[in-house]
């Protein structure tokens, strides 16, 4: 699964 | 969050601040790749442009604007404040040669077509290979005092901590994106000479230099 836009990471 | 990935962002922190420190304290920027840090610099300003846009958490955002405020000092600090010292001779990778086709690159492979989907993906791209003008000044000069050789490991130990990350992000939250994993892994690939020279040297006691 992609997880746009859930961008979380730095 | 898990280890992984706290490891990683502290490692990526401890990075910042060693440089800050190192030319703080000794009043000199020599043998640190000015372009390198202009380029993080590119990379942090296009990829946290979603501070505006998008709330994650308190540390996101703590982090990003550290990230932020210690590229764009560290830029002032060399181009600036200690900009006689700044060994520009040496640091002649022409970095046109980076930004042009990573940003190429994020034209062609990326998640979705928007102005900041495509800004994130360019920093990714970017920050792969952002690394290579301080690599080549390194080899250039042929050495690098021992807090240079922390700063660049623990630079390097941060993109490999977030692989260990996403494969476990992958097992446990069904987590994928090729994108940042790729990325990511060139970007550990282009340390890998420089951590064996800091394992065999830098750890041994030795200064980092270049046979």
């Amino acid at each position: 699964t992609l997880v746009y836009p859930d961008k979380d990471e730095l | 969050m898990n280890i992984f990935r706290l490891c990683g962002d502290l490692s990526h922190l401890l990075a910042i601040l060693l440089l800050l420190f190192k030319i703080w304290k000794t009043r000199s920027c020599a043998g640190i790749s000015g372009k390198t840090q202009l380029l993080f610099t590119i990379v942090y300003t296009a990829r946290y442009l979603d501070l505006f846009t998008s709330f994650v958490s308190v540390y996101n955002s703590v982090m990003k604007i550290v990230f932020l405020t210690a590229s764009y000092g560290t830029l002032y600090l060399m181009f600036y404040k200690f900009k006689p010292t700044y060994d520009h001779n040496h640091d002649s990778f022409r970095i046109l040669y980076l930004i042009v086709p990573a940003l190429v690159l994020s034209f062609i492979i990326v998640h979705v077509y928007t102005v900041m989907e495509i800004l994130w993906t360019f920093s990714i791209y970017l920050e792969a290979v952002a690394i290579m003008p301080q690599l080549f000044m390194v080899s250039r000069t042929g050495e690098a005092e021992t807090i240079t050789s922390h700063y660049l490991f623990a630079l390097g130990s941060y993109r490999a901590l977030y692989i260990l990350n996403w494969i476990y992000r992958y097992y446990t939250e069904d987590f994928l994106d090729w994108i940042t994993i790729m990325a990511g892994i060139v970007q550990t690939i282009l340390y890998c000479d420089f951590f064996y020279l800091y394992i065999t040297k830098v750890l041994k006691g030795k200064r980092l230099s270049l046979p």
